[in-house]
């Protein structure tokens, strides 16, 4: 699907820890 | 302006609705959508409450997509005060767009039996973007959920976006705010260079006399911000804000008990120059607010579906309480 959710960078960031820039 | 924009069948290639909604009885408010779902919802909501809600060309975007904003104004022979709010200024804070739509959805399901939000739509217009950069969540749908900034090309096309929340001319990428493209906080090649900031600018200039009230939607982080990030300068009327501000967190914990900070963005959050929040303030519009929503940082800007309703819910009830003010401050003596 051309809607798809690219999903690699969710995974990477959950590795940067809080607080990311808002 | 006003114009009726009606999508047609596979304009946006890269943006076809997930789910198929005929009637905004249909429509999922506690879901995510997406611009091409977007686009339709507001073309309908201008259809079905014909009276109350006109659809407003804004602007284009830098890949040439129209922005539009809801004006919903009850008919009144009065002079009435506004209120502005966009969502979706960076593109991956989805609950952003998701609570603007929220916001419209309640205002017009509830304000002929709801006597305060009829009160508040007697006294004040709404001015409300359900999404600032258009062509950044459409990349954040299509390409990286994670993407931030617009999707305007620079050093000969090998970097894309500038952080539109640091466009602004407002202490343009003074501190907080970086001048190189590979940043996620990149200004733009100068203030107002993005055609996105600009059509917010030029409009919110044109109606600056009669809007009291400036509301962005982002997240994450629980945080009620003030002006100022580029300073830690205080506005004229701090006072006013915090307190304004802090019961809006009030009203906001009573609904679900989410703890809620309210200060300045440089005091509580952190430093930025060029927001529009700023800017907003510095060109007179008294009460300027940025929401940071629900998330503590546990999903950060990917906050699942199942948070949409609380986050709307809670966030309804600090809006209001900040209508709620405006409203005595500047309706209550006419």
């Amino acid at each position: 699907s051309a809607e798809k959710v690219a999903f690699l960078p969710v995974l990477l960031f959950l590795l940067v820890p809080f607080p990311a820039l808002l | 302006y006003e114009m009726r924009f009606v999508p047609q069948d596979g304009q946006e290639d890269v943006d076809k609705p997930l789910s198929s909604w005929r009637t905004l009885e249909n429509y999922s408010y506690d879901k995510y959508h997406s611009m091409t779902e977007i686009y339709q919802w507001m073309y309908q909501i201008g259809e079905r409450y014909t009276d109350m809600v006109t659809q407003h060309f804004l602007g284009m975007t830098y890949e040439s997509r129209p922005m539009y904003y809801l004006k919903i104004s009850q008919p009144s022979s009065n002079p009435k005060k506004s209120i502005w709010m966009d969502c979706g200024i960076h593109a991956r804070e989805w609950i952003a767009p998701a609570f603007c739509q929220w916001f419209v959805k309640e205002i017009l399901q509830n304000y002929q039996h709801d006597s305060r939000m009829s009160r508040l739509l007697n006294s004040l217009d709404f001015y409300v973007l359900p999404v600032l950069n258009i062509d950044g969540y459409i990349y954040s749908w299509t390409t990286d959920r994670l993407w931030r900034k617009s999707r305007s090309p620079h050093d000969n096309g090998t970097c894309f976006g500038s952080d539109l929340n640091r466009n602004f001319n407002a202490s343009w990428c003074s501190i907080g705010a970086s001048k190189n493209c590979q940043d996620l906080t990149f200004c733009g090649t100068g203030p107002m260079s993005e055609p996105e900031t600009k059509a917010v600018a030029s409009f919110l200039e044109s109606q600056k006399e009669n809007i009291v009230c400036f509301l962005t939607i982002h997240s994450y982080g629980q945080y009620i911000l003030l002006p100022y990030g580029y300073t830690s300068n205080k506005p004229s009327n701090y006072e006013e804000l915090i307190q304004v501000g802090q019961k809006a967190a009030n009203a906001l914990k009573a609904k679900h008990g989410t703890n809620y900070r309210v200060g300045s963005s440089a005091d509580i959050l952190y430093s930025s120059s060029g927001s529009s929040r700023d800017w907003a303030r510095d060109i007179g519009i008294p009460f300027s607010y940025t929401f940071e929503l629900r998330d503590n940082g546990t999903y950060g800007f990917v906050l699942p579906e199942t948070q949409i309703q609380p986050t709307c819910e809670e966030t309804m009830e600090a809006v209001l309480s900040i209508l709620d003010d405006v409203y005595t401050k500047y309706c209550l003596s006419n």
